[in-house]
């Protein structure tokens, strides 16, 4: 038991770094997309 | 203890499940905005291609554009990488250069009637300036040929004349000029020469260094005197028989009248006879 919760919290981490790198991605996407948007303008 | 454990691990089991939805969530969401990104990316892309070509139609109008050979050129060239100002400062020039062209020739055009002797079968007029023959055709309209000829100045000087026969009268020569001399007349100086001793002649005695030119036994005087009655200046390009036979009798009655030109013509003539005897022995 004691080693499934520490897989279980190693994949909450793993998968929780990833969430923060897809947030920052998105951040990165969304930053440029306004720009070119307002470029539009 | 049991209990204990079990809610840890079904709370990190949950927050597993969470952050996986969360990052589901998140990578749809990057996906959608990457796509969104590429399609206003491709908008903009359009947008400046546009806005350029306007720029270029606006630089460059359509009318001024008159040969397609021309437009294929520049469109070539704007392919080619060739800027479109250059092109069409080029086609500006071109387009200007033929333009003064055109209405030069079109302001030059002058006809000239001659009149000649039945016998002459030549299309030469000779109107103080030298020519250079370069074709000849047979019109239509006309049976007898057509002369062309451009001046012996060319290319410096782009003046053109066809001479034909009048379908009317055979006798007259029809003389088309186009475009205008760059350069004086080559018989000017001799013709205005000429003319000035007949005037002198008519009056008064010819000036000395005249009169010593025509002392000498050379056939200047000769040469003078066929030139002036071959040559016919512009002023007497339409043939005025009667005049022109005044003046010939007044410049022969003038030179009878100058002693010097007897003694020249003497000398000339007893020059000429022992030049004869001479190849006759």
């Amino acid at each position: 038991k004691d080693e499934s919760a520490s897989e279980l919290r190693e994949e909450l981490n793993r998968v929780n770094s990833e969430n923060k790198k897809l947030t920052e991605m998105l951040a990165t996407v969304c930053e440029k997309y306004y720009a070119l948007h307002s470029h539009l303008e | 203890m049991r209990v204990e454990e079990d809610s840890t691990t079904s709370a990190l089991v949950d927050e597993l499940k969470r952050v996986n939805a969360e990052n589901k969530k998140l990578t749809e969401m990057l996906t959608l905005m990457c796509d969104n990104y590429n399609v206003l990316r491709k908008q903009l892309m359009e947008y400046v291609n546009k806005s350029n070509i306007t720029e270029r139609d606006q630089t460059s109008p359509p009318k001024k554009r008159k040969s397609p050979a021309r437009d294929d050129a520049i469109s070539s060239a704007v392919i080619g990488g060739v800027s479109e100002s250059s092109s069409t400062e080029q086609d500006d020039q071109y387009l200007c250069k033929k333009q003064r062209e055109e209405t030069v020739v079109k302001e030059k055009v002058s006809r000239v009637y001659y009149k000649t002797e039945a016998s002459d079968t030549t299309l030469v007029v000779k109107d103080g300036y030298q020519w250079r023959k370069y074709g000849q055709k047979v019109t239509r309209d006309n049976p007898s040929p057509r002369a062309y000829f451009k001046c012996a100045c060319a290319p410096t000087c782009s003046v053109k004349k066809k001479v034909q026969r009048s379908v009317e009268d055979q006798s007259v020569l029809v003389a088309t000029y186009e475009g205008e001399h760059n350069h004086p007349m080559p018989s000017q100086i001799d013709s205005n020469s000429s003319l000035n001793r007949y005037i002198s002649l008519g009056g008064s005695a010819p000036p000395a260094n005249r009169t010593s030119s025509l002392a000498e036994p050379t056939p200047v005087s000769t040469v003078d005197l066929s030139e002036a009655k071959k040559t016919t200046s512009p002023t007497s390009r339409i043939d005025f028989p009667e005049v022109h036979k005044l003046l010939v009798e007044q410049m022969a009655s003038s030179l009878t009248k100058d002693p010097n030109f007897t003694a020249a013509l003497a000398a000339a003539v007893t020059g000429r006879l022992y030049q004869q005897n001479q190849t006759e022995k």
